[in-house]
């Protein structure tokens, strides 16, 4: 992973 | 998205309902756990922290604040409500914060995808959740008779969980690229724990019985 983490689940 | 975590914050969010509606109707929180529902709480505030300034999607912004909004309910009701705080089980109820907190914390410092505060307070947020069901799962052990709408409760968020794994698998065979460790080990951990209660309460329902747990 690059750059801020994403979270896309809740 | 795919239709299995669609199902999973479906089932999610029913579970939770299920309890504020059955808080709000019996006036009752007997056999509810608050220490489970406040660590929920501490999870929901811990993770959806970035709600203000990470926008995703419309759907997880509205899951984040209906959560947070309903499980401040659920807390509301339990501790400040003149006619349910009398009926909170205290007594049993005694699973210390600290047992769960505290290793939770520790892990999120040393185990972490990135480190810095938000990352770590997602990734606290990730553990915590994990084991957050414990004082809830003692306190039903305790009492055992266990009431339908609590052992309802329970198995809907077990069912959660377990709709996230097969989104997991799902996203896994779909999406070139996806991996996502921590989330899976800590989810794996949290649906272990509901299996001994699926047991039994599955033997209750072919019965058609009351949900007993045994000593």
């Amino acid at each position: 992973a690059s750059g801020q983490e994403t979270h896309d689940e809740l | 998205m795919n239709l299995f975590r669609f199902a999973g914050d479906i089932l999610h969010l029913l579970s939770i309902l299920v309890l504020l509606l059955k808080i709000h109707a019996t006036k009752s929180c007997a056999g509810i756990s608050l220490k489970t529902q406040e660590l929920y709480l501490a999870v929901f505030i811990t993770r959806y922290l970035d709600l203000f300034w990470n926008f995703h999607s419309l759907y997880n912004s509205v899951f984040k604040v209906v959560y947070i909004g309903t499980t401040s309910m659920i807390v509301w009701y339990m501790r400040r409500h003149r006619n349910v705080k009398l009926t909170y089980d205290r007594d049993h109820d005694t699973f210390r914060y600290l047992f769960l907190v505290a290793p939770c914390a520790v892990l999120s410092l040393l185990i972490n995808a990135r480190y810095n505060l938000f990352e770590i307070l997602w990734t606290f947020s990730i553990y915590l959740e994990a084991v957050a069901i414990l004082p809830q799962l003692v306190l039903l052990q305790r009492t055992k008779n266990v009431d339908n709408l609590t052992g309802n409760y329970v198995f809907l968020l077990g069912l959660y969980r377990a709709f996230y794994i097969l989104n997991w698998v799902y996203r896994f065979a779909t999406e070139p690229g996806y991996s996502a460790w921590l989330v899976w080990i800590s989810g794996l951990i949290q649906t272990g724990l509901y299996l001994d209660f699926f047991y039994y309460y599955v033997q209750a329902w072919k019965q058609s019985k009351k949900l007993q747990l045994p000593s």
